[in-house]
């Protein structure tokens, strides 16, 4: 008969894996595809027993052994049809950095904002996307969070595909005093023709942004512990 | 050194890699572990006695110590350890939702010694 372990152990190995219990999700969330490409690459290289590298993750280009993809908490805070200036959707984007905690380095914190599907068929007006932090109370007030300091501003031909920002520094300014973390600020624009007001395209443009947008937070981090710098390699 | 036979009958049980699979279904980590469903971890068993230490990827250590347990049987005997571990990669989710990807050092048994 097969004896469980015991929670005494089981106990000091999860703090191995730097959890403090085990998880127990409600459900399983989607592996994101950047995440399973570089399980697989690792897998595959391991079961050819090709020798690794794992402080360094090759397909981001960074130093790091710890690799998590944050959902957003946030919401939208404008979901009426399009203004005259064409202006398609402000949400509110949150990420709880709570769990990074451990002693490391940030060495990368990359937002994605995935715009839709790409397709032939769905090219429509191109869409400007500014990015913000956020300022005022936020999820944690009554009134709603406005624009502050600007982070990115950015003119696509469609709103088709993943959009990339580095955020590093502002998450590494959030982990330094998480009251500071007050989430982002993201308004996207669609631009039609502005002298016939707000037409059909950018409608259907910004109804199909409402529903296909996504963003995550992907951070990378480096435990020293874990990963010796090279010079302190044997 | 691995490639000098291990002479026969000058022990019954020689130190070596045996193969453990782990399944998280086992532990039941399966509800948060993503992937890999388990690995292939191995561990090391067998005896280290003097006549074997030349043969079985022993450290000088492991063969003064035996050297010692044939001389003082109060010493004990060298052990049977791995001497070559991996590390592997492992997907999992927190409660938060949030998915993470995660490498850990030393977790696969690939060769033992004394």
């Amino acid at each position: 008969a097969w004896g469980q372990p015991s929670k005494f152990q089981e106990y000091d190995f999860l703090q191995f894996l730097d959890l403090e219990k085990a998880p127990s999700p409600r459900r399983f969330q989607p592996v994101p595809r950047i995440l399973r490409k570089i399980f697989q690459a690792r897998e595959a290289a391991a079961a050819g027993g090709v020798s690794q590298d794992f402080c360094y993750v090759k397909e981001l280009g960074v130093r790091g052994n710890l690799l998590r993809l944050l959902p957003d908490q946030g919401f939208f805070l404008n979901t009426q049809n399009p203004s005259r200036d064409g202006s398609c959707l402000q949400k509110y984007l949150y990420f709880n950095l709570s769990a990074i905690k451990e002693k490391g380095t940030l060495t990368m914190a990359r937002l994605t904002l995935d715009l839709g599907p790409r397709s032939y068929y769905n090219l429509g007006p191109e869409v400007e996307v500014a990015l913000s932090v956020a300022e005022g109370p936020g999820v944690w007030g009554r009134s709603l969070p406005k624009p502050g300091r600007r982070l990115a501003l950015q003119s696509v031909p469609g709103p088709q595909g993943p959009l990339h920002f580095n955020l590093q520094d502002v998450v590494k300014d959030w982990n330094g005093n998480r009251l500071k973390n007050l989430g982002l600020y993201l308004e996207i624009l669609a631009k039609g023709d502005r002298h016939s007001g707000v037409n059909f395209q950018v409608e259907n443009t910004c109804d199909r942004l409402l529903r296909s947008l996504r963003a995550s937070l992907l951070v990378v981090t480096l435990n020293p512990d874990h990963c010796p710098s090279s010079s302190r390699k044997r | 050194r691995a490639a000098i036979p291990v002479p026969k009958g000058s022990c019954r049980n020689p130190c070596h890699r045996h193969q453990l699979f782990i399944n998280f279904r086992d532990l039941g980590w399966h509800k948060w572990i993503i992937a890999p469903k388990g690995f292939m971890a191995n561990y090391c068993h067998g005896d280290c006695p003097f006549s074997m230490t030349t043969y079985l990827n022993s450290s000088n250590y492991a063969f003064m110590q035996a050297l010692m347990h044939a001389v003082d049987p109060k010493v004990p005997k060298a052990v049977c350890i791995p001497t070559k571990l991996s590390p592997i990669s492992m997907l999992y989710q927190d409660n938060d939702e949030t998915v993470i990807l995660r490498h850990y050092e030393d977790m696969v048994v690939d060769e033992c010694g004394c």
